[in-house]
């Protein structure tokens, strides 16, 4: 699974994912890449996320739209509700991790399993990337 | 704190264990990371949009056959290639997404004509392709999509299962 999340010079977000899946997946088998609100979600005033992991978890728990819940009602900080979604999730056997981006500030990417393919750039255009912890 | 144009990228968790990634594999993932990171960036330095900056960032990891999506894409038990792929206009809410589909060079240039051309959020399978043949979006055949890394991990589980092993495959092989 890859994705992308951005934040552009107007302050507009935006999110994306693609996958092809597990291996060795049941054929018709979905996860979370495509489900709107779990593995991909973008509003303006709150936040844009990009997930891969446990499809099955991420769309029971509508990861993506939960950090944005978190951060609209809750008062939490972009990287708070993401670091405890993905904390929470893997009690629950979600393994992976997500990038998310919000109103202001840095991109946060937290995983909980053993690395994550990532990377973020900002206006420096100095581009951080990254493979394990 | 910062209102600045950003963006980040991911290819995937879970992830080959450091052990087993020597330099030279880690920096051909640091170096098609970087590759993505600046098609978006390019992107956003212009004054260009966060759902482009976004297209042009996947797009590059889609044609990397490092990373699950598009080229370099996992099969399914039956050996196929069912690709997924969404997107999402935090501006306006919309959001274009695609799930069980194989043809679309970039499943997320796809996802963005269901986003904006197809009157519709999410589209599956046959149905998500004729629509898809009815607009401007390069199609590849399957073979562009096929490599020997993933076959030989479908090759693994699939004798894994007849077997009755227990499934002790790496986060890299279940989830490519």
């Amino acid at each position: 699974t890859v994705g992308a999340v951005a934040r552009d010079a107007a302050g507009n977000l935006a999110a994306g994912t693609s996958t092809g899946g597990i291996t060795a997946k049941r054929p018709g088998r979905v996860g979370d890449t495509p489900v709107i609100g779990a593995g991909t979600f973008a509003d303006n005033a709150t936040c844009a996320v990009s997930t891969t992991g446990t499809g099955e978890v991420f769309i029971r728990f509508t990861a993506a739209a939960e950090i944005a819940a978190r951060i609209r009602y809750a008062g939490q900080t972009l990287e708070q509700a993401a670091s405890d979604v993905i904390a929470e999730l893997s009690t629950h056997g979600g393994d992976g991790g997500l990038i998310a981006i919000g109103v202001t500030g840095a991109p946060v990417l937290p995983f909980n399993s053993s690395g994550m393919y990532r990377g973020f750039s900002g206006v420096d255009g100095v581009l951080h990337t990254a493979i394990h912890r | 704190m910062s209102r600045g144009f950003c963006l980040a990228i991911h290819g995937g968790a879970g992830t080959i264990p450091a052990a087993a990634l020597n330099t030279a594999a880690a920096e051909t993932y640091h170096v098609a990371l970087r590759t993505a990171l600046k098609a978006g960036w390019t992107v956003l330095n212009r004054g260009g949009a966060a759902v482009d900056a976004v297209c042009a960032a996947i797009v590059e990891l889609e044609n990397d056959e490092l990373f699950n999506a598009a080229r370099g894409a996992v099969f399914t038990s039956a050996g196929q290639l069912e690709m997924d792929a969404a997107i999402m206009n935090g501006a306006d809410r919309a959001a274009g997404a695609l799930a069980g589909i194989c043809g679309p060079k970039n499943p997320i240039v796809a996802a963005r004509a269901v986003m904006q051309k197809s009157g519709t959020v999410f589209m599956i399978g046959a149905g998500a392709e004729a629509f898809l043949q009815t607009q401007d979006i390069q199609f590849m055949p399957p073979d562009y999509f096929t490599t020997p890394r993933r076959l030989d991990a479908l090759h693994r589980e699939l004798t894994r299962r007849v077997a009755g092993m227990p499934d002790t495959r790496s986060d890299a092989d279940r989830h490519g």
